[in-house]
């Protein structure tokens, strides 16, 4: 499977 | 000349809204490798807090640093310390982004 891609990870709270 | 240091800045965020308004991007093993926010919502407790700023890189919340966490991680800790009942406010210990 490809690598994960973290770099758009956003998360709001 | 003199070597430019980036100056930390502890931000106590009292927890006066039912959100705390805050968006971060970033973890370990990112090219943005300590979590830095992006959004502040108006209405949430950072923002009624007023000393937390779009761009600003969190090094620890509540004295727990945030090094070498993976984003889900680093989440999970702001995510937890804004849910505790044990206090009323989230510390936060920020740098200012580089000039």
């Amino acid at each position: 499977s490809p690598p994960k891609d973290y770099e758009d990870e956003v998360t709001f709270f | 000349s003199p070597i430019p240091v980036p100056c930390a800045v502890l931000v106590r965020v009292m927890k006066n809204a039912s959100t705390l308004g805050i968006a971060i991007e970033g973890g370990a093993n990112t090219q943005q490798p300590l979590p830095r926010i992006v959004t502040i919502q108006k209405g949430g407790s950072a923002h009624t807090c007023g000393r937390l700023k779009v761009g600003q890189v969190i090094l620890e919340v509540n004295g727990v640093s945030l090094r070498g966490r993976e984003h889900k991680e680093a989440a999970r800790i702001i995510a937890e310390a804004f849910k505790t009942k044990e206090k009323d406010h989230i510390d936060f210990l920020v740098v200012e982004p580089s000039p």
